[in-house]
């Protein structure tokens, strides 16, 4: 563990919680991409099947169940409860778009040709997409709430922090994954447009288009 | 190769 990798992680949470608790206290889903919730959802699912096969840290145990708890929670709040609010008009990203090319992806470039691993790989090439259908439903709507802004501003920022995290292991443990390093800068580069609007226009209030 | 690890990482 170094710090990069543990202030990525709390990034991460904190995107999470961010995204949970807007939705439950505004009891409302506006601008939020149901869709994009589904993909992390999958993501974790895939990702983290080996809580049932092994044991790596009680950290590491504790953010997988509270990620993948807040995932299904967060879907669970778009489109059941207040499912009302969900606009799907705007929501209208061409996930099998995604899925289907990263599911080919997954099976013919892995580690490893076992089911675990393809999973694994799986969820690191559609996580670097997965946000893809809130970036173009902000883009349709041409705005955003401005507590959305800072989950998405916290979710880009814990992948960059990663790079930052592979970087230091490659340096002090030899360690690298070329897999999660692509996909990786793949997924921060989608949210550089982003971050370049959110650092240079926060706090005003903005309507943007990315 | 990768696989050898645990996949220690979120």
């Amino acid at each position: 563990m170094n710090i990069f990798r543990l202030i990525g992680d709390l990034s991460h949470l904190a995107a999470i919680i961010i995204l949970l608790l807007k939705i439950w206290k505004s009891r409302s889903c506006a601008g939020i991409s149901g869709k994009s919730q589904i993909l992390f959802a999958i993501v974790f699912t895939t990702r983290y099947l080996d809580l049932l096969t092994s044991f790596i840290s009680l950290y590491n145990t504790c953010m997988k169940v509270i990620y993948i708890g807040c995932a299904y929670a967060t879907v669970y709040l778009i489109y059941m409860k207040f499912r009302a609010t969900y606009d799907g008009n705007h929501d209208s990203f061409r996930v099998e778009f995604l899925v289907v090319p990263v599911g080919g992806l997954a099976v013919l470039i892995n580690h490893d040709f076992s089911f675990l691993e393809i999973l694994w790989t799986f969820s690191i090439y559609l996580e670097s997409v997965a946000i893809l259908p809130q970036l173009f439903m902000i883009s349709k709507t041409g705005e955003a709430e401005t507590i959305t802004t800072h989950y998405l501003f916290c979710l880009g920022l814990y992948r960059a922090l990663y790079l930052f995290n592979w970087i230091w292991r490659f340096y002090f443990e030899g360690f690298f994954d070329m897999i999660a390093i692509v996909a990786g800068v793949v997924q921060t580069v989608l949210y550089c447009d982003f971050f370049y609007l959110y650092v240079t226009k926060d706090g005003k209030g903005y309507r943007f288009s990315i | 190769d990768g696989d050898a690890k645990q996949k220690d990482e979120l």
